[in-house]
């Protein structure tokens, strides 16, 4: 569920693209 | 460093020394030395060219080579300084340098404003802002209202362009962020921090010692 008083940004901050510690993951 | 790593920068285009890199960075020259490690795997994963294509960028991410996603894009085209549709190593150890935990918080604002700058023409638009909202929807499944989507738009947009004329610049950004500074905790990666602790596999490989 997703608050209508989000934050848009906090929302899009949650993306798994923008989630680099992937990269150093095994 | 001898032969090794002069032989290492004729094959790799874009290859730095480590030396030059860790004066320009957080990284310290072992730390750069493992990161070249990860690199060399990440660059031959797919395209054994020793440069990061976007396929093997998404594989490292997502596990998964053909998975789309307009934020990886957008961090890939960013590190892709040269804009050459790669990423070289060099590219790679300064742009990972602003998610270092040392790294200058002004640094990671400027890049996360970078980031979402879509069209980089220097804001941040509401057009821009709804598509990343809608990108971010799709990718995790959610289905919201037309409305409920136009509402949470709305209210993020007015809070941050506090001059009002349509459109966020870097001043209302870093205010923005100054007010709301979890907006910017995916531009931090601890494992940055002693990454030859974290990754000691890396640090067998890596030439230099401290």
């Amino acid at each position: 569920v997703v608050p209508a008083t989000m934050n848009a940004f906090e929302l899009i901050s949650t993306s798994q693209g923008l989630n680099l510690s992937s990269l150093f993951e095994k | 460093m001898g032969c090794a790593s002069s032989k290492r920068s004729k094959r790799t285009p874009g290859y730095e020394e480590p030396t030059v890199l860790a004066a320009e960075t957080p990284f310290t020259v072992s730390e750069v030395e493992a990161l070249y490690e990860l690199y060399k795997k990440l660059s031959n994963a797919i395209i054994a060219d020793g440069l990061i294509h976007k396929e093997e960028f998404q594989l490292a991410l997502f596990r998964n080579r053909n998975r789309r996603n307009l934020f990886a894009d957008r961090i890939f085209d960013l590190f892709d300084v040269k804009r050459n549709g790669v990423i070289e190593f060099g590219e790679f150890v300064r742009s990972l340098g602003v998610f270092h935990p040392n790294a200058p918080v002004a640094d990671k604002i400027a890049f996360a404003f970078r980031l979402y700058d879509l069209r980089q023409t220097g804001f941040i638009e509401r057009e821009e802002l709804k598509e990343m909202v809608l990108a971010l929807l799709h990718e995790s499944d959610l289905v919201l209202s037309e409305d409920v989507v136009e509402t949470i738009v709305d209210k993020t947009f007015t809070d941050a362009d506090t001059k009002g004329d349509g459109k966020i610049d870097t001043e209302e950004w870093k205010e923005f962020v100054s007010k709301h500074p979890s907006l910017i905790k995916n531009m931090t990666l601890p494992y940055l921090k002693d990454i030859t602790l974290a990754f000691p596999s890396f640090v067998v490989a890596s030439e230099v010692e401290e």
